[in-house]
């Protein structure tokens, strides 16, 4: 079962494993190019000894003898470099949280917390929009409040206008002045009566 | 597989910022 | 504790060392020993060579996989953060593997933010509209009163 260290990889943006398996080939192809070398170096200094028995067979061999050699404690010596850096250097203690997901410490909010806050908020909207038409609401019956209390107002006003001008002219208590002029015209009415049967 | 570790893990770090970006703009949107 | 760029440091040169070690000039001349024999001096300056030659590589090549993955920078935040984590003693969160869980706690303290706002609004909203609820009420009174006033006074008149 491999571990795919992929909180490290969230970290350090690779996986440590590539990571040492590009170290690993690395140091590798320069051992096998640098064996290379050394051998191309000693033929070429064979070739220039006159009579020399050392066939190029023969230092292969002793370059794959020295190689393998090399490799096997190469290897030995690799593997336990990669274990101690995997556990030492790139690795991410369990306790050890990265910071772009300090976030999950501060709010481990469950399925359920998460849908009952975003009921909440569903709901505090619902409740802020039936405020906001109950306050146009309100502000709309005001407009028509100032509308009526103003016809209101006006209809007062006539009648304050109706009494003064009953008061300009010397008749303070409409009722009275009512009754009395009714019985005026009452008498003028006997009157004109009484007028005419004579004049007839 | 270290492709799909790295790009998963790639994601993780910073998808949940892009998304944050565009949830804090809807709730501000929905503010104003 | 070193930090983890020096133990990396430690851990890279101890690997050369035993390298350079287990391949020593005796198991060198050893396999070449046709060639020793006929050029002792050649030999050992093709081994010092080869070695130095290796070591030099294989520190460039280290050098280079700290540049490009920008390693020094990264063992050091890395050291801070475990740093800051050291009185953590629990394990801590890991990402579950399902994306919509894992993102839904980085939304949450938006939206409890959220929340808070909307949870102030409507509170003013719901002052502004009591204040406002309070002078519709005044105002339905104030316009019974004068229709009151204005039935008594058309009463009067008839």
């Amino acid at each position: 079962s491999v571990n795919p260290m992929a909180y490290e990889a969230q970290f350090f943006g690779f996986t440590p494993q590539t990571c040492m398996l590009r170290v690993y080939t690395a140091f590798q192809d320069y051992l096998f190019d640098m064996m290379l070398v050394v051998e191309s170096v000693i033929l070429k200094k064979l070739g220039g000894i006159p009579g020399c028995e050392l066939s190029p067979f023969r230092i292969r061999k002793s370059t794959e003898k020295f190689l393998l050699f090399m490799k096997e404690h190469f290897d030995k010596l690799f593997s336990k470099m990669e274990a101690v850096l995997l556990q030492l250097v790139l690795n991410i203690p369990e306790n050890v949280l990265l910071p772009e997901d300090e976030v999950h410490e501060q709010y481990p909010y469950s399925k359920e917390q998460l849908q009952a806050l975003q009921d909440e908020i569903h709901q505090l909207q619902q409740q802020y929009r039936a405020e906001a038409s109950a306050g146009q609401a309100l502000r709309a019956e005001l407009e028509e409040q100032k509308a009526a209390q103003a016809e209101l107002e006006k209809i007062l006003q006539w009648f304050d206008g109706l009494e003064n001008i009953c008061r300009e002219h010397g008749t303070g208590d409409f009722k009275e002045s009512f009754a009395f002029l009714t019985q005026n015209s009452k008498k003028l009415q006997d009157v004109l009566k009484d007028v005419e049967e004579k004049s007839k | 597989f270290d492709e799909l570790i790295v790009e998963t893990t790639t994601k993780r770090k910073q998808w949940p910022k892009k998304i944050l970006m565009y949830a804090i703009q809807t709730m501000k949107a929905e503010q104003e | 504790a070193p930090g983890r760029v020096q133990v990396f440091a430690t851990v890279v040169d101890t690997f050369l060392e035993k390298l350079v070690a287990a391949g020593s000039y005796q198991r060198f001349a050893n396999c070449y020993r046709g060639f020793y024999k006929l050029q002792p001096e050649m030999t050992r300056s093709i081994y010092d060579q080869f070695i130095s030659q290796l070591q030099a590589s294989i520190k460039e090549e280290i050098q280079e996989v700290k540049d490009e993955g920008n390693l020094e920078m990264l063992f050091n935040s890395l050291d801070k953060i475990v740093e800051e984590a050291k009185n953590r003693e629990e394990p801590a969160w890991r990402p579950s593997g399902i994306p919509e869980e894992d993102v839904r706690s980085a939304m949450v303290p938006y939206l409890l933010k959220h929340r808070s706002y909307l949870r102030k609004v409507l509170k003013e909203k719901e002052e502004e509209n009591k204040k406002v609820a309070e002078s519709v009420l005044a105002g339905r009174e104030r316009i019974a009163e004068l229709q009151r006033l204005i039935q008594a006074r058309k009463h009067a008149w008839q």
